[in-house]
């Protein structure tokens, strides 16, 4: 998957299996992947735990798990909120002060995007069924998200992903008939489709044109764009298109300045006229 | 003494939100009765129903595991960045009823993201 680090670092990782992207004295997250094509080394998400930490009048640990078809608007113990109650709240619904409460979930559509709020810690996190595959984004204080990084143990989000787990994506942008990369499939270039309800179908990865054009309705730009393009290449399966889209959206969504943090670029990474 | 406004407002939020015992949710509204009790310590002195009732949240408190009901803050070794604007004259011994923390995160506003997507 692509990943955007806490320190503005964009990777894209092989990460196969489960992988902590947070794990600090109040949050700990965590992905489990699993490859998309059959001989190709690149894959997705199809499981994400979130713990919001107990330990504080404010935080009730709460736990919250989605997988592929299942993204619940609600923790594992069946509850939507935690925390204390604010005053005055005895005796009303609970639907009165939920929004007051530290710690609470927030569906926007059902069974597909929630977004999680804890608010003693001024976090919110986002998950997401994009396709077959899940996303997470999360905006986080520096201080909180950055806690504990001095310390040993994969933090994706702090640490980035390990060398030998990084896949360079300009190889694989710039290397359409200069050869196979390893986050290529072996046997040609055609791959098992994500979405088709044939589970034999075979679909063919897209050429980098159509994976250009394609990206580029999106309005995609820089690394998201690449990514974009990226995914289409090795999958030839459009929702990555759209998943791309929701990173990008969310990001500009968190961040307040994420728009000057990106290059306005529509070309993908090292292609003639990426000025 | 004010032990029978407390027992009634925790039936409220009870029924209300129509929580189990034993969840979190519970544990939750048992500490706002535990809070809205020790308010009242004082005038309850001698009291028969407020030293009964206080003996039973604190039974509700260990059965259903409740281990924040009226814990200190930053128990558990987490810093209490979210808890700095909590009330200075706070007594656990003798707390108001909306005594509690904000629960506001207070710390420096810089924000920061990450974001795990595609394959």
């Amino acid at each position: 998957p692509h990943l955007v680090t806490f320190n503005g670092d964009f990777q894209t990782c092989k990460v196969a299996g489960a992988w902590p992207l947070i794990d600090n004295a109040y949050l700990a997250v965590s992905v489990t992947n699993e490859a998309v094509v059959p001989g190709s080394s690149a894959t997705a998400t199809t499981k994400i735990t979130i713990i919001i930490k107990g330990g504080s009048d404010c935080a009730p640990e709460r736990t919250y798990e989605a997988a592929v078809d299942s993204v619940p608007a609600s923790f594992v113990d069946g509850s939507q909120w935690g925390g204390p109650l604010p005053p005055g709240s005895s005796g009303l619904p609970s639907s009165a002060f939920e929004h007051l409460v530290p710690v609470r979930i927030v569906e926007k559509e059902p069974g597909r995007h929630v977004e999680i709020h804890a608010r003693h810690l001024g976090a919110t996190l986002i998950v997401r069924q994009v396709g077959r595959y899940l996303t997470f984004a999360a905006k986080l204080p520096r201080e909180i998200a950055l806690q504990g990084a001095g310390r040993e143990g994969l933090q994706l989000c702090v640490k980035g992903c390990p060398a030998s787990e990084r896949i360079d994506v300009g190889t694989v942008l710039l290397g359409s008939g200069h050869g196979r990369h390893p986050s290529m499939p072996s046997s040609g270039r055609f791959y098992r489709s994500q979405t088709s309800e044939s589970p034999s179908a075979l679909v063919k990865g897209m050429t980098r044109d159509a994976a250009l054009a394609l990206c580029r309705e999106y309005n995609l730009t820089d690394y998201y764009l690449d990514s974009c393009m990226f995914d289409l290449m090795t999958t030839g399966d459009p929702s990555f298109s759209l998943a791309a889209s929701r990173a990008q959206a969310d990001y500009f969504s968190l961040l307040p300045d994420a728009a000057n943090r990106l290059a306005n670029r529509t070309w993908p990474l090292g292609a003639s006229g990426s000025s | 003494c004010k032990v029978d406004s407390c027992t009634r407002q925790f039936q409220q939020a009870a029924m209300a939100s129509g929580v189990r015992r034993g969840s979190a949710a519970f544990c939750v509204i048992l500490r706002q009765y535990s809070d809205c009790l020790r308010s009242t310590a004082r005038s309850c002195r001698g009291h028969l129903a407020y030293h009964s009732t206080i003996t039973l949240v604190q039974n509700w408190n260990g059965d259903s595991n409740c281990s924040y009901v009226g814990g200190a803050s930053g128990a558990g070794g987490a810093p209490a960045i979210f808890n700095k604007d909590r009330p200075r004259n706070h007594d656990h011994h003798s707390p108001k009823v909306d005594d509690s923390p904000s629960c506001t995160y207070q710390g420096r506003p810089e924000v920061t993201h990450c974001s795990f997507y595609g394959d």
